[in-house]
C-alpha cells in the first residue's frame, strides 16, 4: 500500500538526513 | 539475506535514474522494490541507505520535497 511506501520513505529519508 | 546480484542491479538502476532526473526517497524506494521485491521493511531501508551512501547523490528541495540526483 502507498501508506507503507510513505512510511518507509520517511524512515529512509530520516536515515539519509543523518549523513548526506 | 537478499541476493547481492539483485542489489547490485538495483543500485545500477537507481544510479541511472538519479542521473536522469531528481527523485524523492519514495520514487527511489519504488524503483528499488521493482528489483528487490521480497525484502522486509528493515532490510529494504538498510540496503537502500547503503546504496545511497555509495552513490553520494546531491540533494535539493523541489515542490517542497527533498529530491536526490546525480
Amino acid at each position: 500500500s502507498s501508506s507503507e511506501a510513505d512510511e518507509m520513505a520517511a524512515a529512509l529519508e530520516a536515515e539519509l538526513n543523518d549523513f548526506i | 539475506t537478499p541476493s547481492s546480484s539483485n542489489i547490485q542491479l538495483a543500485e545500477k538502476v537507481i544510479q541511472r535514474s538519479l542521473m536522469r532526473r531528481p527523485m524523492t526517497t519514495k520514487d527511489i524506494l519504488k524503483k528499488f522494490q521493482t528489483k528487490c521485491p521480497g525484502l522486509s521493511k528493515e532490510q529494504t531501508i538498510e540496503v537502500l541507505q547503503q546504496i545511497m551512501k555509495r552513490l553520494k547523490p546531491e540533494r535539493k528541495v523541489m515542490n517542497d520535497k527533498m529530491h536526490f540526483y546525480l
